[in-house]
């Protein structure tokens, strides 16, 4: 047996001891890097199966992994797909596995490694993975999926946050069920955070005499920064910068919303429960200067109104009724039901009855491929793109696995929206209704982000349809140093029928001092968002690429930056071998999945940088005619320490 | 708030002054025919100073009726309100909000000039103070250039200016103190006194200013204006004044 330090029995003598479990998180202006390791002995006499199974956000790219067996180290590289498997065949690992697989939970994958340790062994795995963190209703959240197994006589969770910004709010809700009250330790400043969660081994265990772990589940950091210029925060560093955006304080612009709903006889049971549970609170949600209407199909297609109708209480009541009404049954015909809520918002925008400031939604929410009417997915997606308007963003909620997630996706980025998955379970209604939170509050329409005076490069997509009060856009790209000492960018946007510019400079050297002084902090963070974007969005483009040569140079330059940031994506593997190369495993990412939930709510388009609209250089006032020095009609309040006429 | 208005067809400057209670909303401009209306409300210092507590402009409303479209700018923020739709910079935005026929411009922590058919401006200055001075508070200037597209009627503490009134000024001598000579000017069939003194204008110069000599009206500046300056009260920041 091995004692802790307090002297209790951590494990029984034929089991795995699992000496210290620690994860290490820090992020840097929403670049998030996680280390997760683990010690492992085996204590018993028999040669026993070491596993290391860690939850990961599906949006993550895992960067690297090292396995320490008995003094022999197995170092991990990224190759492309075929080279990677290559190495494997050559020299299996055995005894030893690894491999990505699709998650369990919502929107996580997880990475597995299984290795047969002799007895006595020691064994350290640690993983390093990556994520972006994107900004839903108002903060960000950091989920760190804890899931020792056993009790660890070390388990140590560390999180730094650091946020040039500064932070608005930091908030570590109880995701324990109160069991661990009171363990998480947060101290936090102005621009930086530091939670540490070190649960002893007594408060490890589920009860007092128990020798199962209570460690299992999330820990989740919560935290917003502070938003001082409109126009957002301009990070430059080390030859990159990431441009934040993320405006409040306006008034909502009014939206026509269009709710398409699969009602097959797939969608039977829970499913069609948390969606009309979903909807219910949806359409409460929904402003009077909205207007909606429900399109509901499955063979056939049905509405519950064929035209717009504001969102009246009354309105909504019925609509309500309507979708309670519903049972679902049937094939499932997605292009009739598309077309048809297509009609509906063109059909209004032709007759000139959306409010000129408002923009167009269609939410579909479905479960299932299409099984009636036409069945050929890019048909489908061709007929969308050509008779939808281009003021129309459409979004796509696939529910479970029986839908084609890329098709959705496609989809939805063609058409200026996005495509969300969602687990058909228990918590269906409440990912509905968080999603349609997200786009429940258009702010600005048609921003664009420019940056004149050639002084970037390679900027990742910089035109977005919609922003969302609560969301963040972000953009990066590279600075061309010898240009300029400062960074200027001209936002223009267009909000409820008034036309915004909004401008912002940043100082080449801004940050380094600021991060220069936190060793916490990732000298590199401007240039992994930058890679991450970039990686996410070729990836959506790929998937749209109009032709095979155009997808070829698109997947070429994923994997070269895959190779170059060394970072698993669905083009590259990570191989994983012993310093002689004689023990290989391979690490692969899910087939067809890992395109999924990269979390961004934008799919944009990319226009030149440097090219402001003409309506955005407002002429300068007419210079103020001073005919007298200094003595136009004026009023002033100047300063006591002036010799002046005082009042009498 | 001092004023200083100068006046083209004489050449010359007249300021004067008006201190009252924090709150108070005084009327700058207000012109029924265009719909256009500017008023200021008042903010005191921290504390009074030789038993006198100066107020300064904290706020400053516009409103442009034509385009149902309301501004308002605080020593925090600048709010936009166009019929029921409502949105807000704030000082350390740099940017230009353009609604038709209104362009606001805001630049970082120095000015807002509002601009009306590229014709009409009006530029509000920042004075910020340091947080922690014992007495000192942020406040607002407001400059309107001469322009002749008001209405003959506009009134106001400033609108009434645009039909600039005819002034003579004799009779200039040393003053009590010899630094500020007074003199006599007649103005609206009425003989003041008034002395010379100096005021500033911050736009080219937002920490000292330039000086901007003027003659300077007394009472705060009865017999200059029409009526006296509580006449120029309206109860909110988009009242229209009713004159008379």
């Amino acid at each position: 047996s091995v004692s802790g330090e307090s002297g209790e029995i951590v494990e029984d003598v034929d089991q795995v001891t699992l000496y210290s479990y620690k994860v290490q998180s820090t992020i840097t202006s929403r670049m998030a890097s996680t280390v997760i390791q683990a010690r492992v002995v085996n204590n018993s006499p028999q040669p026993q199966s070491a596993v290391f199974d860690v939850q990961i956000p599906k949006g993550a790219f895992i960067s690297n992994f090292s396995m320490t067996v008995d003094g022999t180290t197995f170092t991990s590289s990224i190759k492309e797909k075929t080279v990677g498997r290559a190495l494997y065949s050559q020299a299996r690992a055995k005894g030893k596995t690894a491999g990505l697989v699709r998650g369990r939970a919502l929107d996580m994958e997880n990475f597995k490694t299984e290795v047969n340790i002799l007895p006595g062994a020691k064994v350290q795995f640690e993983l390093h993975y990556q994520e972006v963190k994107w900004r839903k209703l108002g903060s960000y959240e950091h989920r760190l999926h804890l899931q020792p197994g056993r009790l660890a006589k070390h388990l140590e969770v560390d999180v730094w946050i650091i946020e040039p910004q500064g932070m608005r709010f930091l908030h570590v809700p109880d995701t324990f069920d109160g069991h661990f009250d009171g363990v998480p330790v947060i101290s936090k400043g102005h621009q930086k955070a530091h939670i540490s969660f070190k649960p002893t081994v007594a408060q490890q265990r589920k009860c007092s005499s128990c020798s199962e772990t209570a460690v299992d589940g999330e820990l989740v950091v919560m935290y917003d920064v502070n938003r001082e210029e409109k126009a957002g925060e301009l990070e430059v560093f080390n030859g990159y910068f990431v441009h934040y955006f993320a405006p409040d304080n306006m008034d909502p612009i009014p939206k026509n919303i269009l709710f398409v709903i699969d009602v097959s006889g797939s969608m039977w049971g829970i499913k069609m429960k948390q969606t009309v549970e979903a909807m219910k609170t949806i359409l409460d949600d929904l402003r009077a200067e909205d207007q909606f209407s429900v399109v509901d199909f499955n063979h056939n297609v049905r509405a519950w109104r064929n035209d717009l109708v504001s969102a009246t209480k009354t309105q909504t009541v019925d609509a309500k009724k309507y979708i309670e009404k519903i049972q679902p049954s049937g094939g499932t015909n997605i292009n009739e039901a598309l077309l048809r809520a297509i009609f509906i918002l063109n059909e209004a925008n032709n007759l000139g009855l959306l409010d000129p400031n408002s923009v167009s939604l269609i939410i579909l929410v479905s479960d299932g491929d299409p099984t009636v009417g036409e069945l050929k997915l890019s048909k489908i997606q061709k007929n969308v793109k050509q008779n939808i308007q281009d003021n129309i963003s459409l979004f796509s909620l696939g529910i479970g696995f029986d839908v084609d997630y890329d098709f959705l996706k496609r989809l939805s980025n063609d058409n200026r929206g996005i495509a969300q998955r969602i687990y058909g379970n228990q918590d269906t209604s409440s990912q509905l209704k968080k999603f349609y939170n997200q786009v429940s509050t258009p702010l600005l329409r048609n921003v664009q982000f420019n940056y004149p005076h050639m002084s970037v490069m390679d900027v990742t997509q910089n035109s977005f349809h919609n922003y969302f009060g609560g969301s963040e856009i972000m953009v990066a790209g590279k600075v061309n140093p010898d240009k300029l000492d400062q960074l200027q960018s001209i936002i223009t946007a267009t909000s409820a029928n008034t036309e915004l510019v909004l401008e912002t400079l940043a100082e080449m050297d801004d940050l380094e001092d600021f991060l220069s002084k936190d060793k916490h902090a990732d000298p590199d963070f401007t240039r992994k968002l930058w890679a991450y974007l970039t990686i996410n969005q070729l990836l959506a483009e790929r998937s749209l690429a109009p032709t095979a040569a155009a997808k070829r140079k698109i997947t070429r330059t994923i994997l070269q930056m895959s190779l170059d940031h060394h970072i698993v994506t669905p083009l590259t593997s990570m191989v994983i071998e012993n310093e002689a190369g004689d023990e290989r495993m391979l690490a692969d990412s899910p087939p067809q999945d890992h395109s999924c939930c990269s979390g961004a709510l934008y799919y944009g388009s990319k226009v030149s940088p440097s090219s402001v609209p003409s309506w955005a250089n407002p002429a300068p006032t007419a210079m103020i005619p001073m005919p007298v020095i200094g003595a136009p009609v004026v009023e002033t309040t100047p300063p006591t320490h002036v010799m002046r006429v005082e009042n009498d | 708030p001092h004023f200083i208005i100068y006046l083209p067809n004489s050449q010359k400057n007249i300021c004067f002054n008006i201190d009252s209670e924090p709150g108070k909303i005084l009327n700058l401009v207000s012109d029924l025919e265009s719909g256009i209306l500017v008023n200021g409300q008042l903010v005191g210092a921290k504390k009074p100073k030789n038993k006198k507590l100066s107020t300064y402009f904290g706020k400053l409303g516009f409103y442009f009726q034509s385009e149902d479209m309301k501004i308002e700018i605080s020593t925090e923020n600048i709010t936009l309100s166009r019929g029921s739709h409502r949105s807000s910079l704030s000082w350390s935005d740099t940017a230009h909000v353009i609604n038709q026929r209104v362009l606001v411009s805001v630049k970082k922590v120095r000015t807002v000039t509002i601009t009306l058919d590229r014709e009409m401006s009006f530029s509000v200055l920042l004075h910020r103070v340091w947080k922690k001075h014992p007495t000192n508070v942020d406040f607002l200037g407001i400059y309107i250039p001469p322009t002749n597209k008001f209405s003959p009627n506009t009134h106001g503490l400033l609108g009434q200016f645009m039909n600039e009134p005819k002034i003579h000024i004799f009779n200039e001598r040393p003053g009590k103190d010899p630094a500020k000579p007074e003199a006599i000017m007649e103005v609206k069939g009425q003989k003041l006194l008034v002395t010379r003194g100096l005021q500033k204008d911050y736009r080219t110069d937002q920490v000292s200013g330039t000086d901007v000599p003027c003659w300077f009206v007394h009472n705060s500046g009865k017999g200059f204006i029409d009526g006296q300056y509580k006449d120029y009260f309206v109860p909110q920041l988009y009242s229209f004044l009713k004159w008379p």
